[in-house]
């Protein structure tokens, strides 16, 4: 038996939107740990890996590991039905049902909506990623702000370089149109701690990147305040959201593209 | 030019 209870519906609807462009079918592995998915894009090139820790609930259960392979189109058509601050009930039998029930309750417990939402059979690969890469450069700035950077850029062209020096980091971009160069500097004196840039470097590194992926990236923004970005020569790039303090995270992996 | 790399390059298969 797998059963859990999230306080904010809206938590698991803010995951699903930053995932739901960028996949289009997940196993949502269930452990005594939390739910965790694992998938990557049609491409093979970028990788969301999502975690919910069963303590960011407010009730866990979860007698026997099991995926619940999920079409996430359908999931959103699910989870749009809740209400802004309804709380959400995820249940579903050991492996090998075929259908999890989501149940959102309203604040005031006087509206109680239940969906059974058929579930697949998905083949996912896992990849192994490695925990212990060390980053030549981190930049950690407000999610909104990353937001915007990808944003604007990915009008003038699709492909990104990144390149984090003594002078800051900076995303240089080129198109049909012309060029664009948006520079950002280390700013830790801004009052709130989630308005502060802080760029880390233990050397100049510059990688280029499909902006393409960068902007599904972005749809994380509305979970997290801050979004820390880690870069090094020849290694996927990492950009990830925090959940809460420990409610858990969304981190995306994208491999970089390499000159000829 | 520069060529797009599969993730598969850099993660393998647990």
């Amino acid at each position: 038996m797998f059963e859990a209870r999230m306080a904010q519906a809206s938590t698991l609807k803010k995951v699903l939107e930053a995932v739901k462009d960028m996949v289009s079918e997940g196993n949502f592995d269930c452990s005594e740990e939390g739910i965790c998915l694992q998938a990557m894009d049609v491409a093979h090139v970028s990788l969301v890996n999502v975690l919910l820790r069963a303590q960011g609930f407010e009730m866990f259960r979860c007698d026997r590991n099991l995926a619940l392979g999920i079409q996430l189109a359908n999931l959103s058509k699910v989870l749009n039905c809740a209400g802004k601050d309804d709380a959400v009930t995820v249940k579903a039998e050991d492996e090998g049902a075929d259908t999890a029930e989501f149940m959102f309750e309203s604040s005031k417990g006087d509206r109680i909506t239940t969906f059974e939402l058929t579930l697949m059979d998905i083949d996912s690969e896992h990849l192994g990623v490695p925990e212990d890469t060390t980053y030549t450069a981190v930049i950690k700035m407000p999610s909104t702000e990353f937001r915007r950077i990808i944003s604007d850029l990915s009008t003038i062209g699709d492909t990104v370089t990144i390149e984090v020096s003594k002078d800051g980091a900076s995303f240089q971009v080129s198109g049909d149109i012309g060029k664009g160069n948006l520079c950002i500097q280390s700013n830790t004196a801004a009052d709130k701690p989630s308005e502060r840039v802080e760029i880390t470097m233990e050397e100049p590194t510059k990688q280029t990147y499909a902006m393409r992926y960068l902007s599904f990236f972005t749809k994380a923004a509305p979970l997290s305040d801050t979004v820390t970005i880690s870069l090094s020569p020849d290694v996927p790039l990492v950009v990830e959201f925090n959940i809460g303090e420990e409610v858990g995270y969304v981190k995306y992996y994208l491999a970089p593209k390499i000159t000829e | 030019g520069s060529k797009q790399t599969l993730l598969s390059r850099f993660f393998g298969a647990p």
